[in-house]
């Protein structure tokens, strides 16, 4: 099963 | 304050429309060299990026940097009563706010006005990273919507796969599994109808079709899409707006658990 990813996981909070 | 004519005013309102599924209010900054967007969904999957130079405006002025807060479904509306070849003119003041949009046509002579409350968003704000992208294809944008549109019918995720073959779109549900491969294609006299691919590194990445299929709300805005992908990092879909500016969406991968 494949599970949704969020952004948070690739980018930093400037 | 602030103040800007843009000719095609037609522009703005796609831009509106390419964001409006996906984000309910949003932030639009102003600057001395652009007018900007970046904001997230809900979920936090997605998130859209718009830039728009003043050098598409034929009248811009922005005596200090201001955050226009926006209830996309109000703007929407408003849009709508605005006519194919208008004009559009934003104006604000530097305690923003109210913003007031004027449609102009020259034309039929009619001239429609509006003031619109805005409000103050939070905004989260993320640091998206100049990357090198292993692989990066153009590609008419009507043949991505298809595309995206088509796989619909098969399942809720895409796997999209670069590859020396191509770039292939996949998509696997009870019914079976449906590919579409799209090869590199120069032949045609249009460049808006070419295909290239340009690929470091084979990827593969899977992505959820309901947010693809958000993001060819754009379609309107440029004949040509970009992909932009590398392993493990989200896809960047880009919508150049002629020379004046683009609409980038980036959408988190779905991994394995």
């Amino acid at each position: 099963p494949l599970k949704q990813g969020t952004l948070f996981s690739f980018f930093n909070k400037p | 304050m602030f103040e800007a004519r843009l000719a095609n005013g037609n522009i703005f309102k796609m831009i509106v429309e390419s964001i409006r599924e996906l984000v309910v209010d949003v932030n639009i900054d102003c600057s001395t060299e652009e007018l900007s967007i970046q904001c997230m969904d809900s979920a936090h999957v997605a998130l859209v990026s718009m830039s728009l130079s003043q050098s598409a405006f034929d009248h811009f002025r922005c005596d200090r940097s201001l955050s226009l807060g926006l209830n996309l479904p109000n703007v929407s509306k408003i849009f709508k009563m605005m006519g194919r070849d208008d004009t559009m003119v934003l104006k604000a003041e530097d305690s923003a706010d109210k913003l007031m949009l004027m449609f102009e046509n020259d034309k039929s002579g009619t001239i429609a006005d509006f003031e619109l409350k805005l409000m103050a968003i939070e905004a989260e704000q993320l640091g998206v990273p100049d990357t090198a992208y292993k692989c990066s294809i153009s590609m008419p944008s009507s043949e991505f919507q298809r595309i995206v549109r088509d796989l619909q019918v098969m399942g809720d995720t895409c796997k999209i796969s670069c590859t020396k073959e191509g770039l292939k779109f996949s998509a696997t549900g009870q019914i079976g599994t449906g590919n579409i491969l799209m090869r590199q294609n120069v032949a045609s006299e249009k460049e808006e109808d070419h295909v290239t691919i340009d690929m470091e590194e084979p990827v593969e990445l899977n992505f959820a079709l309901r947010y693809l299929n958000f993001f060819t709300k754009a379609t309107p805005l440029s004949p040509t899409v970009i992909l932009k992908m590398s392993p493990g990092l989200p896809i960047v879909i880009e919508y150049p707006i002629e020379q004046l500016g683009h609409v980038k969406y980036y959408l988190a991968p779905k991994m394995e658990e």
